[in-house]
């Protein structure tokens, strides 16, 4: 691998982008995606958190065009150069450019230049990295067609990248929910959860290596996120899902990538608004609604267009009531209530959780709603809460729906 | 000299592009010296090789000339 001259970088985890405008030759939806898909490759191995702006100045710009564009670097019409970045640095640092003059596609035919495996590349040298000598490394500066599902970052690029960032913090690794040792909660000492132990914690994983999936009845075993989907429950943690449906027996065992390939693992929330035949994904400070396997236009969008204040950085669970039409979202001890009607954070939250949901005293790992009840997971055990009676009825382990 | 067919011209203003792009070379229009411009260009023929691992001759082959022809990026592989 290689960087720029004086190894420029980015300063911070957090850094922003913007797509100026789509090309013609794909679904703006799919530019997004491929886009969207870029970064999290990036973002997998690394500190860095990307947050896509719709407005104003962003640290990396993204636009088609062709020949001229403004910068010293005109395109060549189709073949030949296809895209360019800039290092990082303000101003036009950080932008790619991508030549209109080719041909864009999100599938790996050999008609078109595939943008997901283009873009990769172009926001490589976004975040400060050179061409790599070594065939077959994504920052190769040959074109190469390849299967992009699942397409996983080389070890050179792996290496490079880290060479300028580091590798992911482990609180970020995966946001799995290690839980800080808990104070005493309102649970009876039996249920109150103990301190994690060190050889408790979740393995640490380094970037190259993804955590291996637990055992379905292992009795430590917690979740990042729960939700139901056109009728069957979804369990996520780091990159896995259990898939149980009415459809068919036994549980299915899947990745999210399987059904999601532009969503990286570690979703910290997920929940359904069935009505509307809608998925909602939640991880770090951004979401993804998504319609089956469609993952929506528009998206990932910041949370705080749900109405959350920038205080709040990510949250822990969140759960639709359908009856209510409301949808609860958990953070650390305190909750609150979004109208699904009015698409908008309801008046006199958060409140504690405590306070309304008697028993369930402690930080929400994941939540699920089945036949009017919810059911609130914090590491292996999980509570059954009955929403009309606001009644506490029946605590057992998480793995309970997997027929242990 | 020997008249340089039109095709071989088409390669070698490709190739002088090329190395322009992206191996940061620089021919000197009125250099009086053609020789000189020639050991210019062979130097990042070969420093282009290098790096594709071609087979590090200097001169303008075939393979050599595939490869600058390859749909790739615009940054240059290796700049001053």
């Amino acid at each position: 691998y290689s960087t720029f001259p004086h190894s420029p970088r980015w300063k911070k985890d957090n850094v922003t982008y913007r797509i100026l405008n789509y090309t013609p030759d794909m679904l703006q939806a799919d530019v997004e995606e491929a886009i969207a898909k870029a970064f999290q490759l990036w973002s997998s191995v690394t500190p860095l958190r990307f947050t896509k702006l719709y407005s104003g100045q962003a640290d990396i710009m993204i636009s088609f065009a062709s020949g001229f564009h403004g910068d010293f670097y005109s395109f060549d019409g189709p073949g030949g150069t296809l895209a360019h970045a800039y290092p990082p640095s303000s101003g036009i640092g950080g932008d790619a450019h991508f030549d209109e003059d080719e041909n864009w596609t999100k599938f790996t035919t050999y008609n078109g230049y595939n943008l997901f495996l283009v873009a990769a590349h172009e926001l490589g040298h976004s975040l400060g990295l050179g061409h790599s000598n070594v065939f077959g490394a994504l920052m190769y500066p040959i074109y190469m067609a390849r299967d992009t599902r699942n397409y996983r970052l080389p070890q050179d690029d792996i290496d490079g990248i880290q060479a300028l960032y580091g590798p992911p913090r482990e609180s970020s690794a995966l946001p799995t929910k290690a839980f800080p040792p808990q104070e005493p909660t309102e649970m009876t000492s039996a249920e109150a959860p103990t301190e994690i132990s060190p050889h408790e914690e979740p393995t640490q994983i380094t970037p190259s290596k993804t955590p291996m999936r637990p055992k379905d009845c292992d009795p430590h075993l917690s979740f990042d996120a729960i939700t139901t989907l056109r009728g069957e429950i979804l369990f996520f943690k780091d990159i896995y899902v259990w898939r149980k449906s009415p459809y068919f027996s036994g549980i299915e065992h899947d990745t999210i990538s399987s059904f999601w390939p532009s969503l990286a693992g570690g979703f910290d929330a997920a929940y359904e608004v069935d009505k509307k035949d809608r998925v909602i994904f939640f991880k770090d400070n951004q979401y993804w609604a998504v319609s089956g396997y469609r993952i929506e236009p528009g998206f990932p969008r910041p949370i705080q267009n749900l109405g959350f204040s920038t205080s709040v950085r990510k949250i822990d669970a969140a759960v639709h009531d359908p009856n209510t039409k409301k949808t609860y979202f958990f953070v650390g001890q305190k909750y609150w209530s979004f109208n699904e009607n009015t698409q908008s954070m309801e008046r006199g939250y958060p409140r504690k959780i405590a306070a309304d949901f008697k028993g369930i005293g402690h930080r929400v790992d994941a939540a699920l709603q089945r036949n009017g009840h919810f059911y609130f997971f914090h590491g292996s055990k999980q509570y059954e809460f009955d929403i009309k009676n606001k009644k506490l009825i029946h605590i057992t382990k998480s793995y309970s729906w997997f027929n242990c | 000299f020997p008249v340089v067919p039109e095709k071989e011209k088409e390669d070698i203003q490709l190739a002088k592009q090329y190395l322009e792009n992206f191996y940061d070379f620089k021919e000197e229009k009125d250099s009086l010296f053609k020789s000189k411009n020639l050991d210019r260009m062979s130097k990042k023929i070969r420093e282009m090789q290098s790096f594709f691992g071609l087979e590090v001759t200097g001169e303008l082959n075939r393979r050599t000339l595939d490869m600058m022809k390859q749909p790739r990026c615009g940054i240059p592989d290796v700049r001053s």
